[in-house]
């Protein structure tokens, strides 16, 4: 038995055609955050600071959707959710409907840690961060203009999408809708 | 969504995952992230964080999924992790985990999902798409 590691950047489609411009940072960064991982471990410190730590750095990356270049509701703002989760005790945490909360992992850990409570959001969450003093800023910070433009896309083609779907215009839609009725008749 | 589980030499575990959601969500939505056992869970066998489309990953409770199937199923942490994200509908889902033994597992049923791993005898991993 040995220490172990895996982190995420979000899953989707994905295309193969990926443009290096958009691959090479986002793989940097999984190799910068793989690479804090590791250290933690080798330092003997517990999975719930290797876990905190990591996706700390991973919601400080705008290339992922978390945190700084979190996506976009409906009405063009961020609303930001988080979890933690201690295997051997199952004490647990989780934060919802975060807009100005830098980095919602650790509010997370705040509402594992110093309530009797799992889970606060919107309103509540915001001021529990306060109270305890995590940073927090201008909810502009965390939008960027490639969301913007994500929700610009999405809305013109009525859809909601999971992280790097790519957007179908409302032409494209029909046409594949015509692919289908063609493929079923063979 | 953006996520991390870690087991350290002692058979420690612990997940974390954040997100914004989905892009165009309606205000208000909750995703399976913070739901306990649906995006995010631990306990003494393993730690999942999961990814993709939450409404579906909610319906499935994939993260407390994969430790009932190793739990109940007596099955490892790769079979537990492979049948739960066979499960879930083509495109919805991917996830990593970590068992208290230090195995390590990736699987995810969408075209990609941006992954990492790394365990103490030295093997390590990057990757985007299926191998």
């Amino acid at each position: 038995m040995g220490w172990a590691i895996a982190l995420h950047g979000g899953a989707g489609d994905i295309p193969l055609s990926l443009p290096p411009e958009n691959r090479l940072p986002r793989e940097a960064a999984l190799r910068h955050c793989l690479d804090v991982g590791i250290a933690a471990l080798k330092a003997h410190k517990h999975p719930l600071d290797v876990v905190e730590l990591v996706v700390r750095e991973l919601e400080n990356h705008q290339n992922f959707n978390a945190g700084k270049g979190s996506v976009l509701t409906t009405s063009g703002t961020v609303e930001m959710e988080a979890c933690i989760m201690d295997g051997k005790t199952k004490k647990c945490g989780a934060v919802s409907g975060l807009s100005t909360v830098v980095n919602a992992i650790s509010l997370a850990r705040l509402v594992m840690e110093k309530t009797p409570h799992i889970y606060l959001a919107f309103d509540g969450a915001e001021a529990f961060a306060r109270e305890h003093g995590l940073e927090t800023v201008d909810p502009s910070h965390f939008i960027t203009p490639e969301n913007i433009e994500r929700l610009k896309l999405a809305q013109e083609a009525n859809r909601v999408q999971i992280d790097y779907t790519q957007p179908i215009q409302k032409e494209v839609k029909k046409d594949a809708a015509s692919a289908d009725v063609d493929s079923q008749i063979g | 969504t953006v996520g991390c589980v870690a087991v350290d030499n002692e058979g420690n575990l612990a997940t974390a995952t954040s997100t914004g959601g989905l892009v165009n969500k309606m205000v208000g939505r909750i995703g399976d992230t913070p739901i306990i056992g649906a995006g995010t869970y631990a306990n003494h066998l393993c730690a999942v964080s999961a990814t993709g489309r939450g409404e579906m990953i909610i319906r499935g409770t994939v993260a407390r999924d994969v430790a009932a199937v190793m739990e109940f199923k007596g099955l490892s942490l790769k079979e537990a992790a492979a049948y739960v994200v066979e499960q879930v509908p083509p495109g919805n889902v991917g996830l990593v985990a970590v068992s208290s033994t230090g195995e390590v597992t990736m699987p995810f049923n969408t075209t990609g999902m941006f992954r990492a791993c790394a365990t103490e005898d030295g093997y390590s991993e990057i990757g985007i798409w299926p191998d």
